[in-house]
């Protein structure tokens, strides 16, 4: 489960606070992912008391009220990464990076079609660069695809494109870079411009361990 | 309430000692960030003995009057009884102008438990009411832990005079401390802007570690 309280000494009405949290849900807490289970429970309270000295924000189009949301996107997304970097039994932080999708719902689709893949969460997990169950994880996603305008990285090191290991591939260097506590999983699916990212972990021994262990 | 629960009561797990987990090794190297006061919050932790005995396992928060309130709650078409005693409580929007609570308890997830779901929380809610002079109305609450058992809803009650007395803005951190389950750290984060005229803090805190693909609106 997954519970989140924010405070703050803001004057801002409800509607306005209500609008904001609502605008950041998408990229921050809902882009998140440790093990594809919703908890029963998951809730967030945002609170503002209104005791700053500063004045009221009333105008969403002010640079306070810009500002002030920027902030808050700020504190939710870290707020999320720590919970990914809490994952049980995790080893490694992962950005799944979705760009060139034909819409918005689509590269959210495929973004956590490969970072709710127990098969990609597994292959990070034993640092290998796997980037054929990335490509399974695309095309069973839903998501508008083209096995020959995908291209796939890991990190800076290209190992797939136009439906073709890439030539530039090499193996110590991808393996190499999986080894690193935080990576980046970039995918271009070659058939827009929509784009997403969404945030999770590896899938190991001890997350079996743990939940195994744990009785309800 | 001994009646709401029945022979249920007898069936909670008492004074299990809680096995914790090796901190995460991807855990921020700075350990839980210093967080601002934040003027109208004050928070308190204490040891209810919920699901496990020997750690803090309650939190409350109390927040000053004329505190605007918004949220966002799992989808989840098999969501808590406190879930939708939030959702339906920020809906009415009722008593904006007075004080509110936040109460949440890291033992029972009070989630599969039937009608006494709702019995939890209003026990819960309206016993938090009372002690803090605030409408139940403005009292939230959130419940994680074991799911399907009974909430032994009376331990929180019982500790709720201590829980007062106990209130201080600067105790976010045991308060982060107190809602984590399988957590292996607490989490906290902050910022701070210009706003017209003074600052503008904002300070969060978190758990999560599993069960985690939230789901939210």
């Amino acid at each position: 489960t997954m519970l989140v309280y924010i405070f703050t000494d803001a004057a801002i009405t409800q509607p306005h606070l209500q609008k904001m949290l609502s605008r950041h849900l998408g990229t921050t807490f809902n882009a998140i992912t440790v093990d594809s289970d919703t908890s029963t429970s998951d809730a967030l309270i945002l609170a503002a008391t209104g005791k700053a000295r500063a004045k009221p924000i009333t105008d969403l189009r002010s640079k306070v009220a810009k500002d002030f949301e920027a902030a808050l996107h700020d504190v939710m997304l870290d707020l999320a990464h720590q919970v990914v970097r809490d994952g049980e039994g995790a080893t490694k932080f992962v950005e799944v990076r979705v760009k060139g999708a034909a819409d918005a719902a689509d590269a959210r689709r495929a973004a956590l079609a490969i970072a709710n893949s127990p098969l990609v969460k597994t292959a990070i997990a034993g640092e290998d660069a796997n980037w054929g169950r990335v490509v399974m994880a695309v095309g069973k996603s839903g998501a508008k695809a083209d096995r020959d305008r995908l291209s796939i990285r890991f990190g800076e090191h290209l190992l797939a494109a136009k439906g073709w290991r890439s030539p530039d591939y090499s193996e110590e260097a991808a393996s190499a870079y999986m080894k690193n506590d935080e990576l980046v999983i970039e995918v271009d699916l070659g058939m827009g411009r929509a784009a997403q990212s969404v945030w999770t972990c590896d899938l190991t021994h001890r997350y079996i361990d743990i939940n195994a262990d744990y009785r309800s | 309430v001994a009646e709401a629960m029945g022979d249920a009561a007898d069936r909670v797990v008492t004074g299990v000692k809680k096995k914790f987990n090796p901190v995460s090794p991807l855990a921020p190297k700075d350990g839980f960030p210093a967080l601002p006061r934040i003027a109208g919050v004050d928070f308190a932790a204490a040891a209810a003995g919920v699901r496990y005995a020997g750690r803090t396992d309650v939190m409350l928060v109390r927040l000053a009057p004329g505190t605007t309130i918004a949220g966002a709650f799992t989808r989840s078409a098999t969501r808590a009884a406190s879930v939708l005693d939030c959702e339906a409580k920020l809906k009415a929007k009722a008593g904006e102008r007075d004080g509110a609570a936040i109460l949440v308890n890291s033992g029972n997830a009070n989630a599969f438990t039937g009608a006494m779901g709702q019995t939890s929380v209003d026990a819960v809610a309206s016993a938090v009411a009372e002690t803090l002079g605030v409408p139940v109305t403005r009292v939230f609450t959130s419940s994680t832990g074991v799911i399907g058992e009974p909430m032994p809803h009376d331990r929180i009650v019982a500790k709720l005079d201590e829980l007062k007395g106990a209130l201080d803005a600067g105790g976010i951190e045991q308060a982060a401390h107190a809602i984590m389950t399988t957590d292996t750290f607490p989490k906290g984060s902050t910022a701070e802007i210009a706003g017209e005229g003074g600052r503008i803090r904002i300070a969060g805190i978190a758990k999560g570690s599993g069960m985690i693909a939230p789901d939210m609106a």
